[in-house]
């Protein structure tokens, strides 16, 4: 553990928070891709089913079940306590166009071929392509809540300040991980467009975040 | 040194 990585799971925290708690105050899952939210309830399921078979820390095993808890509970209030306000007909991402390679993938290129392993590096893939229904979405509305784009931002943080860590744990430890490495840097190269009108945008503009 | 997956990682 340091401190990037300790940041980085903070921030993811704090992304799943916001989401949560911008749909259970507002009553409303508009402009969210619950598609995109189904996806990291699956990279979360997937990774996590290590919780079964080994212990690593009460941390680790803490914040797995939190993540997995409030995954689960924010597809819950979109599918079905506020499923009225869920704007499905602008949430046309085809998941399948990203599940079909990334299970692929995940069978050609992993440490060991077992079950486990599998599915976690599916998890990993998985992971770095799980926002693009969201970003799809924002794309074709043109526009994002202010608190949809704070979300976003420490949603992107996360992963950014995990490589910072991956960096760190190379030169104090020797330790490399190239799926994650790789999956993860592709994952950040996603929200960089984001993190540009975000910077521009929402934090010297007003509310909203509309797209030129 | 490793290459292998580190599952305290979140």
């Amino acid at each position: 553990m340091n401190v990037f990585r300790l940041a980085g799971d903070v921030s993811h925290l704090v992304a799943i928070i916001i989401l949560l708690l911008k749909i259970w105050r507002s009553k409303s899952c508009a402009g969210i891709s619950g598609k995109s939210q189904v996806l990291f309830a699956l990279v979360f399921t997937t990774r996590y089913l290590d919780l079964f078979t080994v212990f690593i820390s009460v941390y680790n095993t803490v914040m797995k079940v939190v993540f997995l808890a409030l995954s689960y509970a924010t597809v819950y209030l979109i599918y079905m306590r506020f499923r009225n306000s869920y704007n499905s007909e602008n949430d046309t991402f085809r998941v399948e166009f990203l599940l079909v390679p990334v299970i692929g993938l995940s069978f050609l290129e992993n440490y060991a071929f077992t079950p486990l392993e599998i599915l976690w590096t599916f998890s990993i893939f998985l992971e770095a392509v799980a926002i693009m229904p969201q970003l799809f979405m924002i794309t074709k509305t043109g526009e994002a809540e202010s608190i949809t784009t704070h979300y976003l931002f420490f949603l992107g943080l996360y992963r950014a300040l995990y490589i910072a860590n991956w960096v760190w744990r190379y030169h104090t430890e020797s330790f490399y991980d190239l799926i994650a490495i790789v999956s993860g840097v592709v994952q950040t190269i996603f929200f960089c467009d984001f993190f540009y009108l975000y910077f521009t945008r929402v934090l010297r503009g007003r509310g909203k975040m509309t797209l030129p | 040194e490793t290459t292998k997956t580190d599952k305290d990682e979140l």
